[in-house]
């Protein structure tokens, strides 16, 4: 299983549609101050099924759809999808590719999608489940979190060695 | 699962010890569950001391050492069980350029077994990297992407990029 | 006491808002006194937002915005109440390049008011400074000095520089 | 009132008697990972008053004393001194140049000193009272503790405001 693609719209300052497409082995993400960077990470956590609005830097989920700036209007929704290649087989799911969305209204309604079909988070947690690379898993550190990594108290850090037990 | 969970915690503690002297050329480093508890419910501590100290406790060690723990504990969990991709946020922000130069040598090490996105502001990280993406705002609080080549990457964080102004 | 507090705080506020968007280059910020509580009691919390961003709310900020956030608050106290010198430990490691040239003209123009002591990696910083002071191991373990010029101190961050291995 | 110099000798990492000189302007400290930059910005801390282990990274406030590496003893005591000039009178003492210095002893007793003689810590708090150099002030920020300056409890924010009023 690798990742292919991530798509963005509406989420936090993504205003405009974006698409990042993913090839293997390591990509740096660049770029000035302020302008995007951790909330690629934000939309990653998200769409794999965070659920505290504190982990996404906000005070409460709707402070991830796009807020307007001086010259823009707020949006009334985020869009959030992660294609993965799932031609080895790794996600137990029937298909060679999987996309993965999340979407959050004005109104507080959200909607998880598998493949376009409605589903429930439960769907998209069981889905991830022991690949690492859920929101307890151990394949994301946030901007200055290595303390947390390390001085988390102990339980906490089992957590993620639950994870890849 | 009470054989599992200590199965996979007996290996992670040998790759951390093994990646720990790696990546600091000597010293040790432990995992040790919490003692007289339950193993289910036994919290997890780190211990480490960089070569030719005598110190063990994390407090102690400097904001790099720290860093490049933590590191160490991520790849021993990722050698225990891989998970397809990675994404760690500045985690080079904290190193001298000797020790950003070692973090991206073991990131080049995984990188044929998971796909890693590494967002940085460091030339060292950048230069390593198989593709770019620099993400900026051309208007005002309004991410865009762009394709770069390393010589712009370098002048996307230089005075005059779009960002935090 | 109460009066001398007042007057002290709307002198930090107002260096403040003029600091920020002299670092920012647009944008506004504000200190506020928690509302219906006794000034000697009440708390202080600090709004900004960045040139062209509708957000005031400092957790939505980006790393890099938020340490530059700081240094304004820094140096607004500084404005209000010099203090002889000042000590900041790697507070430019989360600044992309044009945003650290930003820092150092700050640092520079306090610089005549009182002596700064900057802890840095980075060579735009280094490069400003009137005196640098090197601190190496040359014995595992035990800290010693050495009087650096520029180009030795690029070379102190360099690989083969006797430090974390 | 102008910072001359900080002698350290058995403190933390620096087991061998070691002098930085300051000049007046900007001076940078450089030097890899874990050498001792941090250990220099603790020394101020608690030559000036610190009484917390914690905020000197440590557990207890022994931690402080050098622990000996893989090739030299511990030590049995730790000693900092902080001199300045006080031509201009800013500090209320009749000397143009002042000492202050602490003590720690293994058995755990600890001295103050101003200009050689032993006084109290309130002597020393006293001293610097309302410069904003005490542990108290704002002069000193600390390594990756930006966000603790922006997102501490507004009442401890305020303590800081204090300082300056
Ligand atoms: N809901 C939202 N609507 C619009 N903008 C938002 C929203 N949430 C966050 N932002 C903006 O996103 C910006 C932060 O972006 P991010 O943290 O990704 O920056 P970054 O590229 O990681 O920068 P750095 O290099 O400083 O870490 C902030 O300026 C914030 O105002
Ligand atoms: N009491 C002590 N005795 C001996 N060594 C000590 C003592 N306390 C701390 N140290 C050592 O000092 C080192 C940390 O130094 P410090 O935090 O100053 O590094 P630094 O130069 O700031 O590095 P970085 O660039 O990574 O922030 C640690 O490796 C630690 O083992
Ligand atoms: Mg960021
Ligand atoms: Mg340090």
């Amino acid at each position: 299983m690798h990742l292919k693609k991530l798509a963005c719209a509406g989420f936090k300052s993504f205003a405009d549609p974006l698409e990042f497409v993913f090839d293997t082995g390591m990509t740096a993400i660049v770029g000035p101050n302020g302008c995007g960077k951790s909330n690629v990470v934000d939309a990653f956590r998200w769409v794999l099924g965070e659920r505290s609005a504190k982990g996404l830097r906000g005070k409460e989920m709707l402070d991830v759809i796009f807020k307007g700036t001086s010259k823009r209007q707020p949006l009334s929704r985020a869009e959030v999808t992660l294609t993965f290649d799932n031609s080895d087989g790794t996600l137990p799911i029937d298909f060679t590719e999987v996309e993965v969305t999340r979407r959050l209204y004005r109104s507080g309604e959200s909607e998880y999608l598998i493949n376009r079909k409605k589903c429930r988070l439960k769907d998209v947690l069981a889905l991830v489940a022991g690949t690492g690379i859920g929101t307890e898993g151990y394949s994301i550190l946030e901007q200055g979190s290595v303390d947390v990594f390390l001085h988390s108290n102990p339980a906490e850090r089992r957590a993620v060695f639950e994870e890849a037990a | 699962c009470r054989v599992m969970f200590v199965e996979t915690f007996e290996l992670v503690r040998k790759h951390f010890a093994e990646l720990f002297v790696m990546i600091f050329g000597g010293g040790s480093a432990d995992l040790q569950l919490e003692e007289g508890v339950d193993v289910l419910e036994a919290g997890v501590t780190v211990l480490a001391s960089p070569p030719g100290k005598r110190i063990n406790s994390l407090q102690l060690m400097s904001g790099g050492e720290k860093a490049l723990t933590a590191v160490a504990v991520l790849f021993a969990l990722f050698k225990t069980r891989p998970s397809p991709f990675c994404l760690l946020d500045e985690v080079d922000a904290p190193l001298d350029e000797a020790n950003n130069k070692r973090f991206v040598r073991i990131l080049q090490e995984f990188s044929d077994q998971a796909q890693f996105l590494v967002i940085t502001h460091s030339k060292v990280t950048m230069a390593e990297a198989e593709s770019l993406y620099g993400v900026t705002m051309e208007e005002e609080g309004v991410s865009t992407q762009i394709a770069v080549r390393l010589e712009e990457a370098e002048k996307l964080t230089e005075p005059g990029a779009q960002g935090a102004r």
